[in-house]
């Protein structure tokens, strides 16, 4: 299952 | 956040920030890639969507806006300021070739099917090309002004920062976003020619020239 990710990178 | 992901950032603002410099300085964007600009402040504004819906830190969010507020001023000298001294003769890579690509890939490949997602994606994907358009300039010109090279080698040094960031995220607190890393990898590779001649060429205080 795809992960929903937090995109806390620039 | 750590050492590598803050240089990466710093890198990334002053790349960002030379080439501002040099084209106010100059009056002119002779040698620099409009195409490859828009392309930035494509990947920034689909990027930075977020603004809107997540807070993460007072860092990220005006880092974010600094970038975005960046790529625009950029894209509007280039097009609209110092229009005349702009060589879009030679700024002639075909977008299209890009963009199509880019498009597809984020649909197929993505962390959710949702919009801020794909969109978040194709931004991820279209930087890690975003600057072919400038590498595609210089190689037809054969030269770069020693500025535009400082520009594109604080570029390669975020992408390059970045990668360490994502070795020691991984290993502390057991991140890894694979579309970043494969893309980000992708990104640097690019980079790889043109830092041969950075170190070979520039530094030794010559100017940048392809035979």
């Amino acid at each position: 299952e795809k992960k929903s990710f937090k995109h806390d990178e620039l | 956040m750590n050492i590598f992901r803050i240089l990466g950032d710093v890198s990334h603002l002053l790349a960002i920030i030379i080439l501002l410099v040099k084209i106010h300085r100059s009056k002119s964007c002779a040698g620099i890639s409009g195409k490859s600009q828009i392309l930035f402040a494509l990947v920034f504004t689909t990027r930075y969507l977020d603004l809107f819906t997540t807070f993460i830190s007072l860092y990220n969010t005006v880092m974010k806006v600094i970038f975005l507020i960046c790529a625009y001023i950029t894209v509007y000298m280039i097009y609209v300021k110092f229009r005349k001294t702009f060589d879009s003769e030679n700024d002639s890579f075909r977008l299209e070739f890009l963009l199509v690509p880019v498009t597809g890939l984020s649909f197929l490949e993505n962390h959710s099917f949702t919009p801020l997602e794909i969109l978040w994606t194709f931004s991820i994907y279209l930087e890690s090309v975003a600057i072919l358009p400038q590498l595609f300039m210089i190689s037809k010109t054969g030269e770069a002004e020693t500025i535009t090279t400082h520009y594109l080698f604080f570029l390669g040094l975020y992408r390059a920062l970045y990668i360490a960031n994502w070795v020691w995220r991984y290993h502390t607190e057991k991140f890894y976003d694979q579309i970043a890393v494969v893309s980000g990898v992708v990104q640097t590779i690019f980079y790889c020619d043109f830092f041969y001649l950075y170190v070979t060429k520039v530094l030794k205080g010559k100017k940048l020239s392809l035979p």
